[in-house]
């Protein structure tokens, strides 16, 4: 069974804006 | 044919034609006659028991038939048409009278030589320059007075501790013949290490001149020429000048034989851009003796070619990711004296001293040859899903947090699911 990428759309980034990606 | 490399293509020891390096080239002189015209006496034998015969010429630099210039030390010799180069008459002391003669070139040479059309002079002395006449050495004494005229002994003995050191010799300087006598200094003649000269760096530093000069101090004085009625027991030449001769130096030839210095690499030398003469090096050697390594070459350090080794310079190995590399005396040692090269700047994201592996965050793509540029890829690694950037430089495997999976870390391992949190991007599912 192959798993789904990481979906970057799903992640909450309200503690962690150093961790963002650029082109989040 | 190249004589620098074999019939398989392995490179060997060559060496420039022997040669007359003085031949053509200028000699800069302290005196030459004729400036205004003068006359000049000598005593010229006759052979077969019949008494010397004074005679006079006159010099006149202004007349190419009573001329003597400088260029004539060093035009082509012909027995049938001797041409001499001739000092001012030497009135009063000093002496002394240079030729200068500059190579142009570092060369090795065997033999420095004049044939004399005076007598030949009672004292001489040859240095030598090895740093286009900045500075002087002693090269050889001739003189019957060694000591007194230039404080070295007569005929010392030369050992291996002593070879780069000046003699003094009395032989050469009898007075006859009166014309046609002949100086020859040969380098290597009596010195120890001669018969071994590819090991002795003593010697091939005494071979190596790029000038010479040749200083007469003293001419041959009337008390040693002993003839009779113009003859005396003064020290000072102008006392017979008036009655028999004139003193002065005349040279027929000034010839210096040696080969252009190329340490082994190169088998002819070239006049470059400037008209400067060069080595044709090769075995991959450059530099005006060919030196030194040409650059790219430094996997061993530069070496001059011998008779059982070419000892070319060798290229780095940075497999094809690097135009510079610099050659490390301790990895040359600790690899047997095999290779030193290390190579710099390796690009197409590769590392290390042969440029062969990848640079951190890239992984070697084992599909293609480590010598193509795109034998390295970047790992790519999840900027969520991995714990770093640096992925494992063989698998590609970038290091993945926990619960998640893949070789860039981009998905959730089976048993787990997604969260809303970067640093805890996989969770088990409950």
């Amino acid at each position: 069974e192959v798993m789904p990428t990481l979906d970057m759309a799903l992640f909450d980034w309200t503690d962690y804006e150093d961790m963002k990606p650029v082109d989040t | 044919l190249d004589p620098c490399y074999d019939d398989t293509g392995a490179a060997r020891r060559c060496i420039p034609e022997f040669i007359n390096a003085a031949f053509g080239k200028e000699v800069m002189v302290s005196s030459v006659c004729g400036r205004p015209p003068s006359r000049s006496c000598s005593v010229v034998e006759r052979g077969d028991d019949r008494p010397s015969v004074r005679t006079c010429q006159i010099c006149d630099a202004a007349d190419p038939r009573r001329a003597h210039p400088a260029s004539y030390l060093t035009d082509l010799n012909s027995a049938h048409n001797l041409t001499c180069w001739q000092s001012e008459n030497l009135n009063t002391s000093p002496y002394n009278v240079t030729l200068t003669l500059s190579l142009g070139k570092k060369f090795e040479i065997t033999y420095v030589s004049l044939q004399f059309c005076s007598p030949r002079p009672e004292s001489l002395a040859i240095y030598k320059s090895m740093d286009y006449g900045k500075t002087w050495m002693p090269y050889q004494f001739y003189s019957s007075q060694c000591r007194r005229m230039y404080n070295r002994p007569n005929k010392a003995t030369i050992t291996k501790q002593n070879e780069q050191e000046a003699l003094c010799t009395d032989g050469h300087t009898d007075l006859y013949p009166l014309s046609g006598g002949l100086i020859a200094f040969s380098t290597l003649d009596g010195r120890p290490s001669g018969k071994d000269f590819d090991n002795s760096p003593v010697l091939q530093d005494w071979v190596t001149v790029t000038d010479i000069r040749v200083v007469f101090n003293r001419p041959q004085l009337p008390r040693e020429l002993g003839l009779g009625a113009g003859g005396s027991n003064s020290d000072d030449p102008a006392s017979v000048t008036s009655t028999l001769a004139t003193y002065f130096y005349a040279v027929g030839d000034f010839q210096v034989g040696g080969r252009c210095k190329c340490n082994g690499h190169a088998s002819r030398c070239l006049k470059d851009k400037e008209g400067k003469l060069v080595c044709d090096c090769k075995h991959n050697t450059e530099g005006p003796e060919c030196d030194r390594c040409k650059p790219f070459h430094y996997d061993r350090p530069w070496q001059r070619a011998n008779a059982r080794e070419a000892n070319e310079c060798l290229p780095c190995n940075c497999n094809l990711h690097a135009r510079r590399c610099r050659f490390n005396m301790e990895l040359y040692k600790l690899s047997g004296r095999k290779s030193g090269g290390v190579c710099m700047n390796c690009r197409h994201n590769t590392a290390g001293r042969h440029c062969h592996y990848c640079k951190e965050g890239f992984y070697r793509d084992m599909a293609r040859p480590i010598t193509h540029r795109r034998a390295c890829k970047a790992c790519d690694c999840h900027p969520v899903g991995a714990a770093g950037k640096t992925c494992n430089q063989t698998t590609g495997q970038c290091p993945c947090k926990d619960g998640v999976t893949g070789i860039t870390c981009n998905r959730c391992a089976k048993g787990y699911q997604q969260s809303r949190s970067p640093v805890a991007p996989c969770i088990k599912i409950p």
